[in-house]
């Protein structure tokens, strides 16, 4: 899966993901990517929000919606929104979770309970940054 | 002047490290890091975000070392079965496609049911026809495929294989 989210120099926010499911699956299985709220949500209000990992998983838990509403409703910041995200209800959501959030102010949150998280981002001029483990 | 950022993801996953080879580490970080410039640069000369987000995805779409576009897993019969969305936050609008084949940008079809479509969601065969219906690029089967997909599909094959029949 990939995904990306935008603030643009007007203050809006935008949200694109898009996948080729998972290898083997059986036709016509829908993951979370093309789910407005399971896998993509943006609303300039409070953030954008993109996510990768087991699909199954993150459409149960609504999640890309989950961290909006955590921004909007419960005041988060977006890394403390994402954080949140992946530890929700750890028991009965296990699984791969990765996202991605920026919120109207230019903050951004990189997350995942994985080792592998390709991602990159750039804010303003500042130099890039471009990581394939979490951990860089 | 307001800020402005970019943030991109090429899926995140739990695997052993050396699963992935330094070559294939370097291929990945030259894809996210094309991809970043592609959006950024919209950004930077004071584009939309949703044009960036765009751009992003098909940058990513189109390297066959990320799975969507070319270079999306195979599903169990081996043929490419891709889904995507977009949103834009000014305006809650979105578009989303699921089951797509042959569309060489998924997320650019979802952008068009977003901008040109009644609805938010199209699938499969209804997806595909809108995509012909507003000109779309549309690509062979085999340009979603690439040599990684086909042994992964190959693999798992082999594996159902050894399950022993009976008649």
């Amino acid at each position: 899966t990939v995904g990306a989210v935008a603030l643009d120099q007007d203050g809006n926010l935008a949200v694109a993901t898009s996948t080729g499911g998972i290898e083997g699956q059986r036709k016509g299985r829908v993951g979370d990517s093309p789910v407005i709220g399971g896998g993509s949500y943006a609303a300039n209000e409070a953030c954008a929000v993109s996510c990768t990992g087991d699909g199954e998983v993150l459409l149960r838990g609504a999640l890309a919606h989950e961290v909006y509403a955590l921004v909007k409703y419960k005041g988060l910041s977006v890394q403390e929104a994402c954080k949140e995200a992946v530890q929700l209800r750890a028991e009965d959501l296990k699984g791969d979770k990765g996202f991605i959030a920026i919120d109207t102010d230019g903050n951004i949150a990189i997350e995942s309970n994985t080792n592998v998280m390709r991602c990159a981002y750039r804010i303003e001029d500042e130099e890039p940054f471009v990581a394939v483990w979490r951990e860089e | 002047m307001p800020k402005y950022a970019l943030v991109l993801h090429g899926g995140a996953v739990t695997m052993d490290p050396s699963s992935i080879s330094p070559e294939k580490e370097a291929a990945l970080r030259e894809g996210l890091q094309a991809a970043l410039k592609a959006g950024w640069k919209i950004l930077h000369r004071g584009g939309s975000a949703l044009d960036a987000v765009e751009a992003t995805v098909n940058s990513l779409e189109n390297n066959e070392n990320f799975n969507s576009g070319r270079g999306s897993s195979l599903n169990l019969q081996g043929e490419v079965q891709m889904d995507a969305s977009i949103m834009d936050g000014r305006t809650l609008q979105a578009g989303a496609v699921n089951s797509v084949r042959y569309v060489k940008n998924p997320v650019t079809l979802a952008r068009t049911v977003m901008e040109k479509c009644e609805h938010v969601y199209l699938s499969g065969d209804g997806a595909i026809e809108f995509a012909l219906e507003h000109g779309l690029t549309m690509e062979a089967v085999h340009y979603f495929e690439t040599e990684k997909t086909r042994q992964e599909w190959l693999e798992i094959v082999m594996d159902e294989a050894k399950v022993p029949q009976k008649d």
